[in-house]
C-alpha cells in the first residue's frame, strides 16, 4: 500500500480487496472507501499517510461506538438470553460465559430452553457438569418458555447472581420459529420486568453478509442488546460485524476463541481492526 | 437486484448496436457488486466477470431483448454452467459403502448424517450411522437420538478417544450385520488445525471412503476458498452439502468452493427435519445466488 500522494484507482481496489476478503461486506466496504476519498479530497488526510492506517482507524471508530459494559442487574438476578441462527455457537458460548462468572466469583445457573434439537438438553447439562454450574431443563419437545418460567422463578428464589438462558437455533426465515422468542420475552419478565439485562445475538466468525440480516431480523423479533461473535480462532475476520456496528447500536460484548471453557475474551475494538489488515 | 441495476446501465442502448466494451465494463461492474453481495469469493468473482464479460463482447443485442435481459442470461448461464452440468453421482458401492462427513464446526454434519442415513434406507439399503465425534459435548448422544428416530442403528463407543479405532469398529459391525452403507459423523474442525486434519487423513487412508463430503453452511462467506481448499488438498474431497438453504444467505460459497475445487454440490438441506435434503439442483442455485 502506498502514501497518499501516490493514491490512485488501484490503491482503492486493494483496499476494497483488503475490506471484502475480511467479510465486511460490499455496502459498508464502499462507504468506509468513499469517506476515506471525500476526507482526502477535502485535504484532512496528510500526504505521508498510509491508507490501511486511515481504515483500520475508521473501523475502530465504527466498532468502538456504543460499546457499553455488559448490563448488571443491581437488585437481583442479571438475566441473558442466547440467539442466533443453528450452529452458531450459542449452547458453548453460554457454557464459556457461565465459566468466566464463576471464576469471577459469581454464582450462575443455566436454562436449557432449547427443548426441540436433538440432544440439546444433554449438551447443556454436559456444560454445566463440567464448569459446575447448575442447569434447569425439562423434557425433550416441552414448551421452552415454559422452563424460561421455571428458570426466572428459580433464579429468583436461590437469588443467583446471573441466569443464562440458551435457545434453540433458528433461521430468521421461519416466522414460526421467531414468534416464540417474543413469546419467551413475556414469560420471562413476569418474573423480572427489566429483564433479559441482555439479548445476546451470537454470530459465527465466518458467516459472510446474512450476519447483518441475522442482527436485522432477531433484532426485530427479540430486540437484540449485544453481539457475541465465536469461531474467531478459525480464519475468518469476522467483518461482518462492522457493517452490523455500522447499521446498529448495540456493543459486541465477547468473541469465542477455541471450544474450551476458557475460550472466550471480551471484544476488543482495537485488536479486532487490526487483525482485519493481519 | 441486479436486473434493474442493468436496467439502468444500458437505458441508452437500442436493438441496432453491439454490446461494446464500455457498455460492457459498467454492466460487469454491477455484476461484480451483485455476486460479491452474495459472499461469492473476490477472486473467483474477478474470474467469473472476466470470463463473461469476453461472452458479452460484442454480442449483437436483439432487437426482441433488453440488452440487461441478454447479460442477465450470459451470467445465469454460465453460473449455472460452473454449478454442475448433470446431477452428481454418489458413490455407494463398497461392501460396506463409506461416507465420511467432514466440515467445519455447527456446519450441519452431525444431522445431515442422518439424513443421508434416511435417504438410503429409503432406497432399500442397511445403513449404520458410525459416531466418530469423541471432542463435542453429547455429540454421541445427538447422533444416537437422531438415529432411533429414524430407526437407523448407530454404532458408538464412549470407552476410547481413537476415532480410527470406533470407525474400524464401525466397519467391523457392518461387515458382520450385512450392512450396505456406513456413514461415519467426523468432528467439526477448523480447516487451520493441521492436528485434526490429520486425523481425517488417518481415517480416509486407512478406511479409503467411497464419498468424502465436505458439509459447508450456505452462510459460510469469503473463508469459503480457504476452507474448501484446505480440505480438498488433505483429502481430495468427492463431493460438497450445503446446508441451511431455509435461511436467507443467498451462497455465492457455493461458486467459490466449486470453482476453486472443481469438486461437485451433491446435496442441499434446507430444514432440520430429517426430510429437508435433496439432490443438488445447479439452477436453482444460480438463481439464488444471483437474486
Ligand atoms: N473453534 C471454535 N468452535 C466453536 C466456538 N464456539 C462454538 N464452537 C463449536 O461450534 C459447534 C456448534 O456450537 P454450539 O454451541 O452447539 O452451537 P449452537 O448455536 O448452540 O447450535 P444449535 O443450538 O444447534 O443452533 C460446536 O462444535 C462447538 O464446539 C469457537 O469459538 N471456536
Ligand atoms: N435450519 C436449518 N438448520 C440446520 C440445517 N442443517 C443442520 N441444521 C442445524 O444446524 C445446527 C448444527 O447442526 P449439527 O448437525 O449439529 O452440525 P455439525 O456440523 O455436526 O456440528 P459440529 O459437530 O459441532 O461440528 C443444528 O441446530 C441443526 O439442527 C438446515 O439445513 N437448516
Ligand atoms: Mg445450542
Ligand atoms: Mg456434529
Amino acid at each position: 500500500f502506498s502514501n497518499v500522494e501516490k493514491w490512485d484507482e488501484s490503491t482503492y481496489r486493494q483496499l476494497e480487496a483488503a475490506l471484502i476478503s475480511a467479510d465486511l461486506g460490499v455496502s459498508v466496504t464502499q462507504k468506509i472507501i468513499a469517506d476515506i476519498k471525500e476526507s482526502y479530497a477535502i485535504g484532512e488526510i496528510k500526504t505521508s499517510e498510509d491508507i490501511i492506517n486511515i481504515a483500520t482507524s475508521r473501523i475502530k471508530s465504527i466498532l468502538a461506538d456504543d460499546n457499553r459494559p455488559l448490563n448488571i442487574n443491581t437488585t437481583g438476578p442479571t438475566i441473558l438470553l442466547m440467539v442466533g441462527v443453528n450452529g452458531a455457537g450459542k449452547t458453548t458460548t453460554t457454557g464459556k460465559l457461565a465459566y468466566k462468572l464463576k471464576q469471577d466469583g459469581k454464582s450462575v445457573l443455566l436454562a436449557a430452553c432449547d427443548t426441540f434439537r436433538a440432544a440439546a438438553i444433554e449438551q447443556l447439562k454436559h456444560w454445566g457438569q463440567r464448569i459446575d454450574v447448575p442447569v434447569i431443563a425439562g423434557k425433550h419437545g416441552s414448551d421452552a418458555a415454559a422452563i424460561a418460567y421455571d428458570a426466572c422463578a428459580s433464579a429468583k428464589a436461590k437469588n443467583v447472581d446471573y441466569l443464562i438462558i440458551d435457545t434453540a437455533g433458528r433461521q430468521h426465515t421461519r416466522q414460526d420459529l421467531m414468534e416464540e422468542l417474543p413469546k419467551i420475552l413475556r414469560v420471562i419478565r413476569k418474573n423480572f420486568p427489566e429483564a433479559p439485562h441482555e439479548t445476546i445475538l451470537v454470530v459465527d466468525g465466518s458467516t459472510g453478509t446474512n450476519a447483518l440480516f441475522q442482527a436485522r431480523e432477531f433484532g426485530k423479533a427479540c430486540d437484540v442488546t449485544s453481539l457475541a461473535v465465536t469461531k474467531l480462532d478459525g480464519s475468518g475476520k469476522g467483518g461482518v460485524v462492522v457493517a452490523i456496528k455500522d447499521e446498529h447500536t448495540f456493543p459486541i460484548h465477547f468473541v469465542g476463541l477455541g471450544e474450551s471453557p476458557e475460550d472466550l475474551q471480551p471484544f476488543d475494538p482495537e485488536l479486532y481492526a487490526d487483525a482485519i489488515f493481519s | 437486484n441486479l436486473s434493474d441495476a442493468l436496467s439502468n446501465t444500458f437505458k441508452t442502448i437500442t436493438g441496432k448496436s453491439v454490446l461494446t466494451e464500455n457498455n460492457i465494463k459498467e454492466a460487469m461492474e454491477q455484476v461484480r457488486l451483485a455476486l460479491l453481495s452474495a459472499d461469492v469469493h473476490y477472486d473467483t468473482v474477478n474470474d467469473f466477470v472476466g470470463e463473461v464479460s469476453r461472452q458479452c463482447l460484442g454480442e449483437k443485442v436483439l432487437k426482441s431483448v433488453k440488452p440487461s435481459e441478454q447479460v442477465v442470461k450470459v451470467v445465469h448461464e454460465e453460473l449455472t454452467r460452473l454449478m454442475g452440468t448433470e446431477e452428481a453421482e454418489v458413490n455407494t458401492s463398497g461392501d460396506p459403502a463409506i461416507i465420511m462427513m467432514v466440515g467445519l464446526h455447527g456446519a450441519g454434519k452431525t444431522t445431515t448424517c442422518a439424513k443421508l442415513a434416511n435417504y438410503y434406507t429409503g432406497q432399500k439399503k442397511k445403513v449404520l450411522l458410525a459416531a466418530c465425534d469423541v471432542y463435542r459435548p453429547a455429540a454421541i448422544d445427538q447422533l444416537e437420538a437422531l438415529g432411533q428416530s429414524i430407526k437407523v442403528p448407530v454404532f458408538s463407543d464412549r470407552s476410547t478417544p481413537d476415532v480410527v479405532q470406533i470407525a474400524q469398529n464401525a466397519l467391523n459391525t457392518a461387515k458382520s450385520e450385512g450392512k450396505d452403507l456406513v456413514i461415519l459423523d467426523m468432528a467439526g474442525r477448523l480447516q487451520i488445525d493441521e492436528d485434526m486434519v490429520q486425523e481425517l487423513i488417518r481415517v480416509k487412508e486407512r478406511f479409503n471412503p467411497g464419498e468424502i463430503l465436505l458439509t459447508a453452511d450456505s452462510a459460510l462467506g469469503q473463508e469459503a476458498v480457504s476452507v474448501a481448499t484446505h480440505f480438498d488438498k488433505a483429502l481430495n474431497i468427492t463431493g460438497i452439502v450445503l446446508t441451511k438453504l431455509d435461511g436467507d444467505a443467498r451462497g455465492g460459497a457455493a461458486l467459490s468452493m466449486r470453482k476453486v475445487t472443481g469438486k461437485p454440490i451433491k446435496f442441499i438441506t434446507s430444514g432440520e427435519k430429517v426430510s429437508d435434503l435433496e439432490k443438488f439442483r445447479p439452477e436453482g442455485m444460480a438463481s439464488r445466488i444471483l437474486g
